[in-house]
């Protein structure tokens, strides 16, 4: 999910 | 990682560093919403709420547990400090919770890319990280009277949604497949929260005079 890709960010 | 991201993270982390070190240097939290900081700290405890599942990296882990760490230490500070609480100040602080909480839940519930537990929540995260700041906004109204820290705490958080735009544009051009909707547009609605506040802030600033808002 969207969300997962950004994970990567705070 | 580019520049405007890294950028972004450190005047962030030097926003919840200047405001901590505020509260715990002079033990006063005056002209600090407490309704913000908690506010905060649920954001960030239902944004990371898989930091123990899910690894990034080192970086992320450590920033993650930073944010918490510091968010709830000042909501600690303001409520439960022996003299620090007594500078809160309660009846100015009096903007409600559930007015930006129960909206945030439910356009999350609504508007998500996948209804899980965790992506639902992680999007409430990001719907109330927008609104978060209004408390604060409206005790700097109200009181008109800015300490340096404080105006300082504000000028950084916006500085920080600011840089995040930035990254995100960079992001855009840079990477395949990096289109994240909900997340840009509560964060542009995020960022002009605090245009008023920064045209003041550069005009005194200009000015060399003391951060004054309008009433």
């Amino acid at each position: 999910s969207s969300s997962d890709d950004s994970k990567d960010e705070l | 990682m580019n520049i405007f991201r890294l950028a972004g993270d450190m005047t962030h982390l030097a926003s919840v560093l200047v405001l901590l070190l505020k509260i715990h240097t002079i033990k006063s939290c005056s002209g600090v919403s407490l309704k913000t900081q908690e506010l905060y700290a649920l954001v960030f405890a239902t944004r990371y709420l898989d930091i123990f599942v899910t690894y990034v990296s080192f970086y992320n882990t450590v920033m993650k547990l930073i944010f918490l760490g510091s968010s709830f230490s000042i909501v600690w500070y303001i409520r439960r400090h022996r003299v620090v609480r007594r500078s809160y100040d309660k009846d100015q602080d009096t903007f409600r919770h559930l007015f930006l909480l129960l909206p945030c839940l439910v356009l999350a519930l609504v508007i998500n890319e996948k209804f899980t537990f965790k992506e639902v929540m992680w999007t409430f995260s990001i719907y109330l990280e927008a609104v978060a700041i209004l408390p604060q906004l409206v005790l700097l109204q109200r009181t008109r009277n800015i300490d340096n820290l404080t105006g300082q705490y504000v000028f950084l958080l916006g500085a920080y949604r600011a840089l995040y735009i930035l990254n995100w544009i960079y992001r855009y051009f840079t990477e395949e497949h990096y289109v994240h909707w909900i997340t840009w547009i509560a964060g542009i609605i995020q960022t002009l929260l605090y245009a008023d506040f920064f045209y003041y802030y550069f005009q005194s600033w200009k000015n060399s005079v003391k951060l004054e808002l309008p009433a």
